[in-house]
């Protein structure tokens, strides 16, 4: 088999390190996770800070369910059913993601497919 | 993803990842862009995970995933985690657990309670690679001694392979992307022999974690969907991430 080169392929990059240049964008903030605290409330800082970037994700996240199934009314339906689904999973991720829940006040359903999204989207 | 162990000379080990994630999920003509993957960046933090005021372990993180895909227990080990595709997939397990069989581990709540819970390289290898798995995945694990680290390929019921350093045979390094090791990559998406190619070029005596950060920094291992890129570092329990762009011309994956 002839193997073409890869079109965006360069040599091996040096002195890259530490990040600069235009494939850098950023550090990113450091928060403590209590495990001492009851699980709903591990997580409030980290989501209440990262409240409107977690709902665009999430948003993104239906907008694609919806592509898929195209009618909004089974959409919702599963959405609460999803939600029915966080009260079977393990403790205490399921009360870590209730707290997510209450702390952005986004639809619990929501909040469980945005942390099973590896199991629906490794198909 | 693009994880990689490295081994130096002295047998210290190095781990790295390249977060990426967004494929097919939207493109962006105007800005030559994956939608998702871009929206994924502002929610990238790192976690001190605490009991009794002490680190239990450290790990990069998506702000309001429970789970874990990368992190560190210093002295013990380091964690990545790399998607597997696969026909037998998650939506299978998902489905399994909807109608009440429920005796798999969601993916990355069995990597956060490795973090937690285990307390040595070997016992954290034994349980990524017995556990019942809801999805199939790819585990890299780096120990805190020469030769400990792997590659554990994983099928929802069993691990399929599992590829150890080897540095003394010049198996130094070992490098996952999200293909099985035993198999050739998808020739449209070959990170991995770029990844090994750069790795060889800077050699074993150079390795260390900005030697690693280079390598994922070069196209196509750093590619339009890389969110982010990991340095773990087990000995010191050190892990450092740094969100990524990829300017045109850059590889779409």
């Amino acid at each position: 088999a002839v193997r073409a080169r890869d079109p965006f392929a360069e040599d091996c990059r040096e002195h890259e390190y530490p990040p600069n240049g235009p494939t850098y964008k950023g550090t990113i903030p450091e928060y403590v996770i209590n495990l001492d605290l009851p699980p709903s409330e591990r997580w409030v800082q980290v989501v209440r800070d990262k409240k409107d970037d977690l709902k665009v994700v999430i948003k993104i996240i239906k907008d694609i369910i919806l592509t898929f199934i195209h009618n909004e009314k089974f959409v919702a339906s599963m959405e609460s059913k999803i939600g029915w689904l966080c009260s079977t999973l393990p403790y205490p991720f399921n009360e870590e993601i209730k707290g997510i829940a209450s702390t952005i006040d986004a639809p619990l359903g929501d909040v469980v497919v945005f942390n099973i999204f590896y199991e629906i989207f490794t198909v | 993803c693009t994880s990689i162990i490295a081994e130096d000379k002295t047998g210290k080990l190095y781990h790295a990842r390249n977060l990426d994630f967004g494929l097919f999920l939207g493109w962006d003509v105007q800005n030559s862009s994956w939608y998702t993957t871009e929206k994924l960046k502002p929610l990238m933090v790192s976690l001190d995970f605490q009991k009794n005021n002490k680190t239990v372990f450290k790990s990069a993180n998506f702000a309001g995933y429970v789970g874990m895909v990368s992190g560190v227990k210093q002295g013990m080990f380091t964690l990545t985690m790399n998607e597997r595709f696969s026909l037998d997939g998650g939506y299978i397990g998902v489905f399994e657990w909807l109608i009440g069989k429920r005796d798999g581990w969601w993916m990355s709540f069995l990597t956060r309670a490795v973090l937690e819970n285990s307390t040595s390289y070997e016992d954290a290898k034994d349980k990524l690679a017995n556990t019942k798995l809801l999805a199939p995945a790819y585990f890299i694990l780096g120990g805190n001694k020469p030769d400990e680290g792997c590659i554990i390929t994983r099928s929802r019921t069993s691990a399929l392979n599992i590829k150890n350093l080897d540095a003394k045979n010049n198996d130094w390094f070992v490098v996952e992307t999200n293909y099985d090791p035993w198999k050739s990559p998808l020739i449209i998406d070959d990170r991995r022999h770029p990844a090994m190619n750069c790795l060889n070029k800077t050699g074993q005596e150079k390795i260390t974690l900005s030697g690693l950060y280079n390598v994922l920094s070069t196209k196509p291992i750093l590619n339009k969907l890389t969110v982010s890129t990991t340095l773990l570092e087990v000995s010191e329990g050190h892990i450092e991430t740094y969100l990524r762009d990829c300017p045109d011309p850059c590889s779409p994956w």
